[in-house]
């Protein structure tokens, strides 16, 4: 990856900016500061604008820029809160404070119902499930005949559409998610507890001349 | 008899999923 000198961006966070996040999220004013570094690090290494475009995000996720993921394209499309095609950095640590270990359950499962509702209709229907299954199969290189699926599908929404509707909705989904934790595996990343250990270079010279 | 599988363990083992990624890069 090319290397940018530091003297083309700006080295830390507004610090009003570092406050209301840290007032704001889980994360203490260090904590978001030491985010800063990553942001900076994922923001510059394609397009060199302190913004994340979706081939920086696909970058960072799978060391390849044009590798293509229905569920990448999801997260990156939910914490892009503007809806503008790029994440800024109060988005990224808006969205990142919901994988914080000490963020509530309540939280992470609404933001997994979100991404699973693909066409943001409010509920999860069965052809967006289906296609989901169907992008983990074709990522993973898994052959299954269109019957499995649609087992698999029917299977699921026998066990979540409680009023059996044919769509899965947010209460169902919470129901649904309390009693599959594991299903939220994904949504807590451990490293949001000790992210200023990750990124040690701001706290090494943090306010010292360079 | 197949173990019932539930969509939605499959989806969550995606790379698309894995943010520890970002951390790693």
């Amino acid at each position: 990856m090319g290397c940018v000198s530091s003297k083309q961006f700006r080295r830390a966070p507004p610090h009003e900016d570092a406050a209301l996040l840290a007032k704001e999220t889980t994360f203490s004013l260090n904590e978001v500061e030491a985010l800063y570094e990553l942001f900076k690090k994922i923001s510059y290494s394609i397009f060199k604008d302190g913004l994340i475009h979706k081939e920086e995000f696909q970058l960072a996720l799978f060391r390849n820029s044009n590798r293509k993921n229905l569920f990448a394209d999801r997260i990156f499309d939910l914490f892009d809160l503007k809806r503008n095609g790029v994440i800024e950095f109060e988005e990224f640590v808006r969205s990142l404070h919901i994988f914080h270990p000490d963020t509530p359950m309540a939280d992470k499962i609404a933001f997994a119902f979100r991404l699973y509702d693909l066409r943001g209709t409010g509920s999860i229907e069965r052809e967006e499930l289906k296609e989901m299954v169907l992008a983990i199969l074709n990522e993973s290189d898994l052959l299954l005949s269109d019957d499995a699926v649609e087992q698999i599908v029917d299977q699921t929404f026998k066990q979540a559409d409680l009023n059996s509707d044919g769509r899965i909705d947010p209460d169902e989904w919470k129901e649904f998610a309390s009693k599959n934790p594991a299903l939220l595996k994904n949504m807590t990343l451990p490293y949001l507890k000790d992210i200023t250990m990750s990124f040690p270079s701001f706290v090494v010279y943090s306010g010292a001349g360079d | 008899e197949p173990v019932a599988l539930n969509a939605f363990e499959l989806i969550s083992m995606s790379a698309g999923l894995n943010l520890g990624n970002l951390f790693d890069s």
